[in-house]
């Protein structure tokens, strides 16, 4: 899920 | 979680401590855009809303936690700490940073990931993450006399972005991550705007000279 790897950075 | 991600982490935590000691020890935000600092208190709450809706793990929450904290107490120890604010260099600090919001605001209307308040809110915080600098930079010109600490507050804060490109690369490469064109591009123009600083810091920092800026 693209949303889930983008947002997991800070 | 790979090396250069937690490098970049790190060395954006660094900054952040870097620029506490300063306040911290020295009484002093002198050559510290409050300009800039505002626009990261809000780039990091618009950016971690999410810390309320999704958890992805105990280190992802405790490193949003701090960011929000320490930009919020910069903030308010350069309005109204009674020692430091006389520090502050409000007639150098003239860049209208609010110019920079609406335009970031609007281009994350336009082209998102997806047109949700969250989605739209995480891309305009990349956006705005990525100018955010600039009034800092334009202090720093002006600056007769830049402060170690100032000079490795951003220094180590156009590291950070610059690991986030590796952590990129690494991730598309190794992971199989998805194309990320958002992110991807305003971390690059991020990164862009420091090089003139870093050309300079290098310099100075081989020759063991103070580092200063050319007008």
């Amino acid at each position: 899920n693209q949303e889930i790897q983008t947002h997991d950075e800070l | 979680m790979n090396v250069f991600r937690l490098a970049g982490d790190m060395t954006h935590l660094l900054s952040i401590m870097v620029l506490l000691l300063k306040i911290h020890s020295m009484k002093s935000c002198a050559g510290i855009s409050l300009k800039t600092q505002e626009l990261y208190v809000l780039v990091f709450a618009t950016r971690y809303l999410d810390i309320f809706t999704t958890y992805f793990s105990f280190y992802n929450t405790v490193m949003k936690i701090v960011f929000l904290v320490t930009s919020f107490s910069i903030v308010w120890y350069m309005r109204h700490h009674k020692v430091v604010r006389q520090t502050y260099d409000r007639d150098q600090d003239t860049f209208r940073h609010h110019l920079l919001v609406i335009p970031c605001f609007l281009l994350a209307l336009l082209i998102n990931h997806r047109f949700t308040v969250r989605e739209v809110l995480w891309t305009f915080s990349l956006y705005l993450e990525a100018v955010a600098i600039l009034p800092q930079l334009v202090l720093l010109q002006r600056s007769r006399n830049i402060d170690n600490l100032t000079g490795n507050y951003v220094f180590f804060l156009g590291a950070y972005r610059g690991l986030y490109l590796f952590n990129w690369i690494y991730r598309y490469m190794a992971e199989k991550s998805q194309l990320r064109w958002i992110p991807w591009i305003s971390g690059l123009v991020q990164t862009a705007l420091y090089a003139d600083f870093f050309y300079y810091y290098i310099k100075s920092w081989k020759k063991r000279e103070k580092l200063q800026l050319p007008a």
